[in-house]
């Protein structure tokens, strides 16, 4: 996080708020819950809070602009600068311009107003741009549906550095950013695509192409914005150019990159008995179309051809496998299976049916 | 004749990476890339925005770069005032 030059900041912490004026995209009621969500966002975690006035001047005066508005910084139209704010003072300080011209929604549609705003709102409160690509200050737009949105730990910080921490018993937390080469680094679910490998964790996906020695980090949102974070298991069917992800007791299929249409699907429709309540890993061996689901300390298999599950399964994992306990995540590439239990990776030799290695989680990502 | 398409891009890339070091890395618009000694500042500025941004920091306006640049973002400098 990085404070505003100069580090600015409010003297007093109830502070006030008004709405000059309404954008016709929104409906007013629907403008007006953004912004109080938004302000909650940081009043959550500081001793700071929020009263909207409706007619006399207010710290934060939050409005939507056209074009050259007479504050020196012109807004571009459509895309490009979505919005801006003023660091803590008297007058225009504090407050927040928003670009008429753009699509303002409060969905994944256009541009997330809730999103903004809370963006806009770090800068009123002495906040500057975060170069943490997961930061609510990152200067960049990414959506994430607001019912799923947590202030980050970076933001947390940095405006409990201003402001000090809320006043609630306990303390709230947000999410941090995996950093490719953190040694305690897990995953929720790998799965390869296309012939790049796809780690989820959180909200984010880490894409790794083997042609590039970097990995790639971005919200899941980005490329795929009906998926909710968290993906539980994740398998490539390479013979039908798809992608099978898992959630709880739901499953989405990728078709080449995008969501088909018609998901979400119970997981039971493949088969799993009512008692299985979400899938912890799968891969699918694409030479014998056979495909692995890990749930617990058992796994099904599953095949592709007969569209059922084989029967005498589930088996145990330690029976078949190894001694490579609770599976969080696994992939095939090039024969091998990479079972992921924490931060220890194995790999495993259909082959042999055995374990012929050993290595750390962050093995992929040339640390 | 027409303007070759890829020459076009170059220019218009060119005229994007200016206008967003010079809206958020304060590039001073009357920079003389040619006149002063030493590195050219807008390779600079560049080079201070690819470091932001995590990118791989080459001073120049590769494809990587150029998108991150293409993106909807905040009107606010991301250094400086």
């Amino acid at each position: 996080y990085v404070f505003t030059p100069g580090n600015p900041k409010w003297k007093r912490n109830n502070l006030t708020y008004r709405i000059l004026n309404y954008t016709p995209k929104m409906r007013r009621a629907d403008v007006n819950e953004a912004i109080r969500k938004a302000l909650s966002v940081w009043s959550n975690v500081t001793p700071l809070t929020f009263r909207k006035v409706e007619d006399k001047e207010a710290d934060i005066m939050i409005s939507f602009a056209y074009r050259d508005h007479h504050d020196n910084s012109p807004f571009d139209g459509p895309n490009g600068q979505l919005a801006h704010a003023f660091q803590p003072g008297e007058g225009i300080g504090g407050d927040v311009h928003l670009d008429e011209e753009e699509a303002w929604t409060k969905d994944g549609r256009g541009y997330n107003l809730f999103i903004v705003i809370a963006h806009e709102l770090g800068h009123s409160l002495g906040l500057s741009h975060s170069n943490d690509p997961g930061a609510l200050m990152y200067p960049t737009y990414s959506y994430t549906d607001p019912k799923e949105f947590l202030l980050p730990q970076d933001d947390i910080d940095g405006i409990q550095a201003i402001y000090g921490q809320s006043n609630a018993a306990v303390q709230p937390t947000g999410p941090i950013t995996p950093q490719t080469c953190d040694p305690n680094l897990t995953f929720d679910a790998i799965t390869t695509l296309r012939g790049e490998i796809i780690f989820f964790k959180g909200r984010y996906m880490l894409r790794k192409h083997p042609a590039r020695t970097e990995t790639e980090l971005n919200f899941i949102s980005l490329f795929w914005p009906k998926l909710p974070s968290g993906i539980q298991a994740a398998y490539e069917n390479v013979e039908r150019d798809e992608v099978l992800l898992f959630k709880e007791d739901k499953y989405w299929v990728l078709r080449g990159y995008d969501i088909a249409p018609g998901y979400p699907k119970p997981i039971y429709r493949l088969g799993f008995p009512k008692t299985v309540k979400r899938v912890n890993a799968a891969y699918s061996d694409e030479t014998t179309g056979k495909t692995y689901f890990f749930i617990a300390d058992r796994y099904w298999r599953y095949d592709e051809n007969k569209k059922s599950m084989d029967h005498g399964y589930p088996r145990k994992i330690v029976s078949d496998f190894g001694k490579i306990g609770r599976v969080d995540a696994v992939f095939q590439k090039d024969g091998y299976v990479y079972f992921f239990h924490g931060t220890t990776q194995f790999q495993f030799d259909p082959r042999a049916k055995r374990i012929i290695g050993q290595m750390k989680s962050i093995s992929w990502f040339n640390c | 004749f027409p303007v070759a398409p890829e020459a076009e891009d170059e220019g218009k890339n060119l005229q994007l990476v200016e206008n967003y070091l010079q809206n958020f890395y304060n590039l001073q618009r009357d920079h003389q890339p040619h006149l002063k000694k030493g590195e050219n500042p807008l390779a600079a500025k560049l080079k201070e925005m690819q470091e932001f941004f995590g990118l791989q920091v080459t001073g120049k306006p590769d494809l990587d770069t150029l998108e991150i640049m293409k993106k909807p973002r905040c009107g606010i400098p991301d250094i400086g005032q």
